[in-house]
């Protein structure tokens, strides 16, 4: 079968009329140069996965702060940012799918999902093959008591302290809640509130402009 | 939300997606996409039986089968390797060799199909329905298309804007969109692929959804429009 990968950034309110070609040209940027460093990584023999190809794509629109995810994420009511994130494999993994919620420090979210797919299969079935990240895991889990908790077992979705917990247990990169902050999702978060508080329209959507939906 | 859906040679796919949520969402209020079978899904499964007697996209594959070809025996990943070379969508491979009569009528053939998906928007209208293991259902147990399937759940007048009734294009329910890839792969009793096909799935009812992908002809493609 012929390899193959799409990308998306996110849909909603995004009108023509009001995007500028500035804009346009920012997107399309952003969106082709990762979708083709993912396609390239695709060809590294490490790589050749889809878990590892969709994960590297998804961690590259992460990083970018255009798009409604880690750096760049939009706000909560209360002005806080809380990360989701999910990956689910057709065949090879007994766990199948993995869901994370609640996350506030955590850089890549999806790298969290991704190694509880894989550490989901070494308490499944047993396989201790597993990887970098399981490797990591039990060293993690030697030296920092802390960090001592029951790995994540046969769960699929872990919100909030715990799964920040495993992520530290499994070595991945956690930064600072302000890390996540860009002043264009903060002037949506600002100007929704406001315009919810004069009446004129809900917090969440505008028709005027493309707010994120997630 | 930001998501991926990756397709490898053997037929095994992924879907990863993050998201920051809804702007100014109650904190601690959960949406589709760590949620399972709502903002993303990913399934495999196998059709046994008389592949002529299928729906649209595999009538090819009696035609397929029909093809005089010279009989040559490789080893089938010797076979996926040139399959993948020659011109797509329609792969017509003459070295593969033609299943001995017995399997002609396609009794001894297993299709193996598989469809991954990602979803974005309003994350509250995906859970209402949950779009995406909606889209691997109808596309198993209605014998269509997968991209026919997305379309029912995420293109204009499906599902997700169904939900949203009256409040569709006023407060953001029922919009959104979905990317994804089917895959389907046909092998007779000796595990030979006799054919395979990928296709990109992708669709939307609001206004634009940000989004690239691969073409069949290696050519990256960029969309935000319907009409880009």
């Amino acid at each position: 079968v012929k390899p193959r990968i799409i990308i998306h950034g996110g849909a909603g309110n995004i009108r023509r009329e009001s995007m500028t070609a500035d804009q346009y040209q920012q997107y399309r940027h952003s969106l082709l140069s990762i979708l083709i460093a993912s396609q390239i990584t695709s060809t590294d023999v490490y790589m050749r996965t889809p878990k590892e190809i969709a994960t590297y794509a998804v961690v590259k629109l992460e990083n970018d702060p255009l798009f409604n995810s880690g750096h760049g994420a939009v706000f909560t009511r209360d002005g806080i940012n809380e990360l989701e994130a999910s990956v689910m494999v057709s065949r090879g993994f007994a766990k199948r799918a993995v869901g994370v919620t609640g996350l506030r420090t955590i850089k890549n979210p999806i790298l969290l999902a991704k190694a509880m797919l894989e550490h989901g299969d070494r308490d499944l079935v047993g396989n201790t093959d597993l990887g970098w990240a399981a490797k990591v895991a039990l060293e993690n889990e030697a030296d920092d008591p802390e960090l001592d908790v029951p790995s994540a077992q046969g769960h699929t979705l872990i919100h909030g302290k715990t799964a920040e917990t495993l992520a530290k247990k499994y070595g991945l990169e956690t930064v600072d809640p302000s890390y996540l902050f860009t002043q264009k999702r903060w002037d949506e978060h600002v100007r929704g509130l406001e315009k919810e508080k004069q009446n004129r329209g809900n917090a969440t959507w505008s028709i005027d402009e493309y707010i994120p939906q997630g | 939300t930001c998501g991926a859906v990756a397709l490898d040679r053997n037929g095994v796919l992924c879907v990863a997606t993050s998201t920051g949520g809804i702007t100014n969402k109650l904190t601690g209020r959960i949406g589709d996409t760590p949620v399972v079978g709502a903002g993303f899904w990913a399934e495999e499964w196998s059709e046994k039986g008389d592949p002529s007697a299928s729906r649209a996209p595999w009538g090819r594959l009696t035609e397929y089968l029909e093809m005089p070809g010279p009989i040559v025996e490789l080893t089938s990943t010797l076979r996926n390797f040139l399959a993948d070379c020659l011109p797509t969508p329609f792969m017509y491979n003459p070295l593969a060799p033609r299943p001995h009569p017995s399997h002609a009528r396609g009794i001894d053939i297993e299709v193996i199909r598989s469809t991954a998906v990602s979803g974005t928007g309003n994350g509250d209208s995906f859970l209402r329905v949950a779009a995406a293991r909606s889209v691997a259902s109808i596309a198993r147990w209605a014998g269509v298309s997968a991209s026919d399937a997305v379309n029912r759940i995420a293109g204009r007048g499906g599902e997700l804007e169904k939900s949203a009734g009256s409040r569709w294009g006023k407060t953001g329910e029922g919009e959104g969109g979905m990317i994804g890839i089917e895959c389907v792969i046909a092998m007779n009793k000796l595990g030979t692929v006799l054919y395979s096909r990928s296709e990109i799935l992708q669709d939307h009812n609001c206004a634009g959804m940000f989004r690239a992908w691969i073409r069949d002809d290696g050519l990256a493609e960029m969309k935000i429009w319907h009409e880009d």
